[in-house]
């Protein structure tokens, strides 16, 4: 463990502890892309196959619970939850997010570390979090004004995967064998989806406006 | 050998 993963991982449990807040709070998902969050829960739940298998640590089986947890949770909370699906904005979320589910699964079939049923998975995982965030991006250039809660939200699990690369870069001079190219490239391309949002967010914040993405 | 497939990160 490293202080950028350490980071990384606190930054990801935040943007989740912000969503949670906003839901609870305002008993709205209003400018949440429900997709966004199905996505994410498919990601951990191919992500920590392991989760019963391999103990690693504490802290990993605890996080993995809560990642886990928290977004079963949330797609719980806006399908069902009597109040807050009624704030969803379902005719503007309407990414076709089955594609990135397949391309994904069948990204993870061609280029994998090892050609096993938790690695596929594990690469699966990798390939749909890279791209998960794109029906919450469509949906907040859509519904033009981003409120304060979800604009900090999108921030916080952007930034999270930029301290992974950080975390990366660092094992990688510090651990020999650390050639995690998957990871690498895959985050990149994570944080690279992030870049527009990051430059609106942070003109946002400098001149004190609301965020307004442009449509 | 196996532990460059042991994924520790979350």
């Amino acid at each position: 463990m490293n202080i950028f993963r350490l980071a990384g991982d606190l930054t990801h449990l935040i943007s989740i502890l912000v969503l949670l807040l906003k839901i609870y709070a305002t008993k709205s998902c209003s400018g949440i892309s429900l997709k966004t969050q199905e996505l994410y829960a498919l990601v951990f739940l191919a992500r920590y196959l392991d989760l019963f298998t391999d103990f690693v640590s504490v802290y990993n089986t605890v996080m993995k619970l809560v990642f886990i947890g928290s977004s079963l949770a949330i797609v719980w909370c806006m399908r069902m939850h009597r109040i807050v699906k009624r704030s969803y904005n379902r005719e503007l979320d309407t990414f076709r997010h089955y594609f990135l589910v397949a391309g994904s699964f069948v990204l993870a079939l061609v280029v994998h570390e090892k050609f096993t049923l938790q690695e596929i998975f594990w690469a699966f995982s990798i390939y749909l979090e890279a791209v998960a965030i794109l029906p919450q991006l469509v949906l907040l250039q859509r519904s033009g004004n981003v409120d304060n809660l979800t604009g900090q939200y999108v921030f916080f699990l952007g930034a999270y995967r930029a301290f992974y690369i950080l975390n990366w870069i660092y094992r990688y001079f510090t651990e020999q064998r650390f050639g995690r190219w998957i990871s690498w490239i895959s985050g990149l391309v994570q944080t690279a989806l992030y870049a527009d949002f990051f430059y609106y967010y942070f003109m946002s914040w400098k001149n004190n406006a609301k965020l307004q993405l442009p449509a | 050998n196996d532990d460059d497939h042991y994924h520790d990160e979350l």
